[in-house]
């Protein structure tokens, strides 16, 4: 989409090209797309430069603003966040980043290892929780998650903690058990306090197509999701799946995940990402 | 469902003799958005789609089927074609111990992979050896060691502070030394714009020669599937794709995405988390699915 260039058919399928190739589905391509229609019929399109406007102030329409913070001044001790999401996704590392986050500000952060199912998955938190300065609670693997929960809520009550975040195994939304165990987590916290748990964020991998959606509503149905954490966003996928999430379920992203290491955790902020998919 | 909806679509053509540019212009257009919603690259839709509307022109209209499932069939068809040749499992070597290199993005289904093929080749009644050449995931040696112990295949672990090229040369000493055969080694992911992660992996093909190379990929990837794969395909030369997480509801376009750009078969489908959980590629079934 080069400056300079004037606006007729070629450009408008290039445009089509540009943002299915973001992921951005039928649905949302659509609307989009009819959005520009409308404003080229409106004879309001002179300059490529003018479609790239809509095209920006559309999608920001379609994300809604940028969202609060996670842990916002003044929030009860301990904060809990538990993170969810398909296998691989990257719940683990975004857990590690989000650790050494808040350990920098001076917060006192515990980990829950309640994934007890994959090989090595406690190892790996406890990897992180050593980098990032956090506590973990971590029991054998095949215990309960929601007793490591329980325990890890046991723990951040008693020690004063600032944020307790609770890793989750990968799992499939479309498998009922897995679901179960799930909202099992989230009851075992609720009972503790209905408040809790306070964010419930969904990790979807940056190169999800429109199975994002379909994760997004059977994690939104099973838990009621607070938020998206979007991955590996350096690498060359755009993750525009999230606009639908958004405009279906109104579940907004509020990290993008932008690499391996440990600082590698950024604010989502809606114009990058936009200004991203727009090239 | 697709069939219903082309059926819809086409009802005109019935009592008419052939299938024409016009009478089949919205069915197409309709393929195409499932074909989208499957997650197929959206120029390897366009291109598809192409060829399909050729293909199409001039065919009598069936009179034993309804134009939808005569449309429908066509299309299934050519998802097959596209899919479906290329050999379905590694290239043994005539001279042990035959190499596999497994490849792929962070977090696509890799380590579980090569535990996988460790189990499958032990079955047969092999002696497989699984290389931990990940040194940069945290604990990712200990997750190969674990899944192999689970399984009773041998992995090889490096020298600590080894390079992964290093980890896989003296892997190969113990594999010819002990009489492993075959030799599948795990990589860290990466990414295919990484320029020094890219030049490790073609550090480690250089030290472990494979037979096979096979990208894994998640079946749920979307638009990116042409980039990554061909970029892997580029450097390193690919032998084989797997697609993994095939027991969720994905539709899995990247399979037609991914063969098209590159031409590699798909050799497996990963159905599930445990080390059992390995089927052979079916592009009858995976054409299905992506039709919806
Ligand atoms: N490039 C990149 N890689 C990432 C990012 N986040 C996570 N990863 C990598 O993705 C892979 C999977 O990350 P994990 O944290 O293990 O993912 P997970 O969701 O906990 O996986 P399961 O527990 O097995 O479901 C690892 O190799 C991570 O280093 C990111 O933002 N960018
Ligand atoms: N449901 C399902 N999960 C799978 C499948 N294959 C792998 N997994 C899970 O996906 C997650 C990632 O698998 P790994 O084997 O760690 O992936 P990887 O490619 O080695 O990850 P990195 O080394 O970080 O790049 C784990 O939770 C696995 O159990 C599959 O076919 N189905
Ligand atoms: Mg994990
Ligand atoms: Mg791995």
């Amino acid at each position: 989409l080069g400056a300079g260039r004037r606006v007729d058919d070629a450009l408008l399928d290039e445009v089509e090209e540009v943002l299915y190739e973001a992921d951005l589905g039928v649905e949302a391509c659509e609307q989009v797309l009819d959005a520009l229609r409308e404003q080229a019929r409106a004879q309001r399109l002179r300059a490529v430069e003018d479609v790239v406007a809509v095209l920006r102030e559309e999608l920001l329409r379609l994300l809604g603003e940028p969202p609060p913070p996670l842990l916002p001044a003044g929030a009860t001790r301990p904060r809990v966040i538990v993170l969810v999401g398909v296998n691989g996704a990257g719940k683990t590392t975004t857990i590690g980043k989000l650790a050494a986050r808040y350990g920098a500000e001076g917060k006192r952060v515990i980990v829950a290892a309640a994934d007890t199912f994959r090989a090595a998955a406690i190892d790996q938190l406890a990897v992180w929780a050593e980098r990032s300065g956090a506590e973990i609670v971590r029991q054998d693997p095949g215990t309960d998650p929601a007793a490591v929960v329980f325990d890890a809520l046991t723990a951040a009550r008693a020690r004063g903690a600032d944020l307790l975040l609770v890793d989750t195994a990968g799992r499939l939304h479309n498998k009922a058990n897995l679901m179960a165990e799930v909202q099992k987590i989230r009851r075992v916290l609720q009972r503790a306090d209905p408040t809790m748990p306070h964010e419930t964020l969904l990790v979807i991998d940056g190169v999800t197509g429109q199975n994002g959606l379909l994760q997004a509503r059977g994690f939104h149905a099973a838990m009621g999701l607070t938020g998206v954490v979007l991955t590996k966003l350096d690498g060359t996928a755009k993750g525009g799946v999230v606009v639908a999430v958004k405009t279906e379920l109104g579940v907004p992203v509020r990290l993008v995940g932008v690499g391996e290491a440990l600082d590698d955790l950024q604010d989502f902020v809606p114009r990058a990402f936009v200004d991203e998919i727009l090239g | 469902n697709l069939t219903a909806r082309l059926d819809e679509t086409l009802r005109r053509l019935r009592g008419q003799g052939k299938l024409s540019e016009a009478n089949i212009a919205e069915a197409l257009r309709e393929v195409r958005r499932a074909l989208l919603e499957a997650d197929v690259n959206f120029k390897v839709a366009k291109e598809f789609i192409a060829e399909v509307r050729e293909e199409a022109i001039g065919l009598a209209v069936a009179k034993t089927v309804s134009p939808g499932q005569q449309f429908v069939k066509i299309v299934h068809d050519h998802l097959v074609q596209l899919l479906g040749t290329g050999s379905r499992d590694i290239a043994f070597a005539t001279k042990p111990p035959t190499r596999v290199l497994v490849v792929g993005l962070q977090g696509s289904g890799k380590t579980t992979l090569v535990a996988k093929l460790g189990l499958r080749y032990r079955q047969q009644g092999r002696r497989p050896l699984l290389v931990a050449c990940d040194i940069h995931r945290p604990a990712a040696i200990d997750q190969l060691e674990v899944l192999g112990k689970s399984v009773g295949v041998e992995v090889f672990r490096g020298e600590s502070g080894a390079a992964a090229e290093e980890i896989a040369r003296d892997a190969l000493d113990r594999a010819r030394g002990d009489g492993f055969d075959p030799v599948i080694v795990d990589t860290a992911g990466r990414l295919h714009i990484d320029a020094g992660m890219m030049q490790e992996v073609a550090e480690v093909k250089k030290a472990v020669k494979p037979h096979e190379v096979l990208f894994v990929a998640d079946a749920m990837t979307g638009q990116d599937a042409v980039q990554s794969a061909k970029a892997f395909d580029e450097a390193l030369g690919l032998d084989g794709v797997v697609l993994t997480k095939m027991d969720g509801d994905a539709r899995g376009g990247a399979a037609i995405s991914i063969r098209a750009v590159t031409g590699k078969p798909i050799k497996f489908i990963g159905v599930g988390e445990k080390l059992n959980a390995l089927e052979s590629f079916h592009p009858d079934r995976v054409a299905s699915r992506i039709l919806g």
